[in-house]
């Protein structure tokens, strides 16, 4: 592997990439993913993450482009050059351009869009070309690979790694502050059947229970949830939350109470909050909410209130016609106020006082009752 | 007919060379010199590098391994640094 003269890298962990347009040959989905997917590639193998913004100036801003555009570094039409990238750096370093005279597709039958972007963003991060032929640095674009058993070659990792090191412990895992330990375990109702929860929301692959002053933490590694002051983590937060939830391709969580909300990205209180709940669009007269969900696939985010919810387009950043509607119609079996709610292998899992209604959003039903606390193994 | 087919190949040849050369290898823009450089020692030396860079054998001349590898699609950032 070799690196950019001057081996630039990037002097920060948490990475911003935007997707500045997109090709016509593709659904936005599909390049979305392609592109999550090839961020992901180098992700497991460094303690670097990556988050989404949607608009201003990204570290990595990504586009499809024809000819000249902009760089003076212009593309040839189709065939030989497909892309091209900036080593780490302010302005157009880090970014990674996509020559739209391609035909850019999902398999291998055009030029995949995967594969390509995951060698332009080894290049955004600071790798060079490699000379090994097995490498994804290399510098020419191998159709034949099986995308099913796409891996780095040791070269890729042993050059990502010189710059950036290995991954932390767990690299998805929120590292518990030096000035925290898990309170002791007779100080956590965590058994009582009368249990409920404030709200409850993943956090890069765990699940946080919020209760009054404190949290549960739940790893689905392990069988034990920890312990936790909120304020041990997050200083600004409140106590006695309203809502929580994860909105996993910005690598944010945002906390609510009353007609305020609040962002925090790992231990990062995010700036410019708290904001109120009525810059998302909600009505002037609503005071505060009672649980929220975004669900990734659809790029939705719920607000729950009473009996009634909001939907959040996360695209357009915008309230979505059409709402409020009836909690019943839309989950139904879900008839009581909702306390909390998160997602988890592909259900849905509304809290309500000491009950937890495991809801199947495909079947549209629930399919199980559980206490409250059936995560925590009692 | 075979014999200007084969010299117009030739030249293609040569443009794509001089082309890759400059873009990935570092090779100093000289078009009216490339022709009568083609069998230089630079030249030879640039198109050696870019063989063992590749992993083709380092014959110094356009064959046909090289000239496949040229023509397949590829990363516009160069092979090597400035």
């Amino acid at each position: 592997f070799t690196t950019f003269p001057g081996s630039p890298k990037w002097r920060k962990t948490h990475i911003t990439y935007r997707i500045v347009n997109y090709t016509p040959d593709l659904p936005r989905e599909s390049v979305d993913s392609a592109i999550e997917k090839a961020l992901k590639v180098w992700e497991e193998v460094t303690p670097l993450t990556f988050s989404r913004i949607s608009e201003g100036e990204a570290d990595i801003m990504i586009s499809f482009a024809v000819g000249e555009h902009g760089d003076f570094v212009p593309f040839d039409g189709p065939g030989t050059v497909l892309a091209h990238a900036y080593a780490p750096g302010p302005g157009i370093n880090g970014d990674a351009h996509f020559d739209d005279d391609e035909r850019w597709t999902e398999d291998v039958t055009g030029t995949n869009l995967f594969l390509v972007a995951a060698h332009e963003l080894g290049h955004s991060l600071g790798l060079f070309h490699s000379a090994k032929a097995e490498a994804l640095m290399y510098p020419v674009y191998k159709s034949s690979t099986d995308l099913s058993r796409f891996h780095l070659s040791q070269d890729d990792v042993d050059g990502i790694q010189s710059l950036y090191g290995t991954p932390t412990a767990s690299p998805d895992v929120l590292a518990v502050p030096t000035t925290s330990n898990p309170l002791e375990p007779e100080a956590s109702p965590m058994c009582s059947s009368t249990l409920s929860f404030d709200a409850v929301s993943t956090l890069r692959g765990e699940v946080l229970f919020f209760k009054d002053r404190h949290f549960w933490r739940k790893s689905l590694r392990t069988p034990e949830p920890g312990f936790y002051l909120i304020s041990s983590f997050w200083p600004s937060l409140p106590s006695n939350m309203d809502a929580a939830y994860e909105v996993t391709n910005r690598d944010i969580v945002f906390i609510f109470k009353g007609n305020q909300f609040w962002a925090i990205r790992g231990h990062e209180e995010l700036a410019g909050y708290p904001k109120s709940i009525h810059t998302l669009g909600l009505p002037a007269t609503l005071q505060k909410i009672d649980a929220a969900i975004s669900i990734k696939e659809k790029k939705k985010t719920y607000f729950f209130v009473e009996d009634k919810y909001w939907r959040f387009d996360e695209k357009k950043q915008s309230m979505e016609p059409g709402f409020p509607r009836k909690i019943a119609e839309d989950f139904p079996g879900v008839d009581s106020k909702v306390d909390a709610v998160f997602e988890a292998f592909g259900f849905l899992y509304f809290f309500s006082g000491s009950s937890q209604l495991e809801f199947d959003p495909n079947a549209k039903k629930v399919t199980h009752i559980l206490k409250s606390n059936s995560w925590f193994n009692c | 007919y075979p014999l200007h087919d084969s010299a117009r190949d030739d030249d293609a040849g040569m443009e794509l060379l001089q082309k890759y050369l400059e873009n990935y290898y570092g090779l100093a823009k000289d078009v009216k010199q490339f022709t009568k450089k083609k069998d230089s020692s630079p030249v030879v030396k640039k198109i050696q590098e870019m063989q063992k860079f590749l992993g083709l054998e380092m014959t110094g001349k356009l064959d046909s391994n090289t000239m496949e590898l040229m023509h397949k699609p590829r990363c516009g950032v160069p092979d090597v640094g400035g």
